[in-house]
């Protein structure tokens, strides 16, 4: 078999027990979805770069996985998205980090990659520049889903109990802590 | 965390990720997916794309070692993949990565529950996976 396109949507304690087959299905759909999409680009001639632009984009406006319209939310209740973008052509590359008004971050490190002489940028500075490439900028609120805001109330919960439980090594990360 | 590895008709690579980061960040954290060699890498030969504990892909510059493996060891794909997710591993760390080479291989190896993944040929045939 000859691939063209190769697609994930995060890895982590993706349990069997947590996982409906409701929520199964609509994350099978929706990665299958994004991978048509990818291939409808590739097939009508498109760059590689444009395929995975079109793939990335429809699964950041998917409240399903964490990049996007269903990131995590931040210690203080942000959304902070980061995103980068490598052709491996000329190995021109584009990153944005730590912005929270992009729509979509991936758009924004391919105009980083192909319209700035920078790699990466960051914060209010890509916000900044994202606008005057004329991405889509949103208000913070457009990334506020009630699974993600529910998630970082318990992740503040487990912190507060470690701090008044002994049982716990100093630094130890729950395991659903590391992978947003 | 989403990306995603591209392989067009003139055969030129595209890696890309996308992240929300983690839960309860704090202090402006930055993890491996913004970062070129770490959580995303293109080259003509392979385009990766990381998800995982990013502190340990950017100490493992996993995708460029990937990439580096197949470049100055002649490794394939699968065998460069599987020894960058082991050695991230062996450092405490874990996750997953996919990865396109320009013959069209792939390698999607993870070390935890599971990876949300897919993959489609030049035929179009499509196959997503979930679990181990």
């Amino acid at each position: 078999k000859k691939y063209v396109m190769v697609i994930h949507g995060g890895a982590g304690t993706i349990t069997r027990a947590a996982m409906t087959p409701e929520k199964e299905a609509a994350y099978r759909q929706k990665l299958a979805e994004a991978l048509r999409t990818g291939y409808g680009e590739i097939q009508s001639g498109k760059s590689s770069v444009e395929a995975v632009a079109a793939a990335i984009t429809l699964l950041e406006d998917s409240p399903l996985f964490n990049a996007g319209k269903g990131s995590v939310f931040t210690s203080d209740g942000q959304n902070e998205m980061d995103a980068a973008i490598m052709f491996g052509k000329n190995k021109s590359a584009g990153a944005v980090a730590g912005v929270q008004t992009i729509k979509n971050p991936i758009k924004a490190a391919i105009a980083v990659m192909e319209e700035s002489e920078h790699v990466m940028l960051s914060g209010r500075g890509a916000e900044k520049f994202a606008q005057e490439k004329g991405l889509d900028i949103v208000l913070p609120s457009y990334f506020w889903t009630k699974d993600r805001w529910d998630g970082l109330q318990k992740a503040k919960q487990n912190e507060n109990s470690k701090k008044t439980s002994k049982i716990y090594p100093k630094n130890s990360f729950d395991i659903d802590q590391k992978f947003g | 965390t989403v990306g995603a590895v591209a392989l067009d008709k003139d055969g030129n690579l595209a890696a890309g990720t996308s992240t929300g980061g983690m839960t309860n960040k704090k202090w402006n954290r930055i993890g491996d997916a913004p970062i070129i060699g770490a959580g995303t890498y293109a080259n003509g030969q392979v385009g990766i794309s990381a998800t995982g504990w990013g502190e340990f892909f950017i100490r493992a510059t996993a995708a460029r070692t990937l990439a580096a493996k197949m470049e100055y060891h002649n490794k394939n794909i699968e065998t460069a993949a599987e020894e960058v997710i082991h050695e991230i591993e062996e450092m405490g760390g874990d996750g997953g990565l996919i990865a396109l080479d320009k013959d069209g291989n792939v390698a999607m190896p993870f070390n935890t529950a599971g990876m949300y993944r897919g993959t489609v040929t030049n035929k179009g045939e499509i196959e997503v996976l979930i679990f181990k």
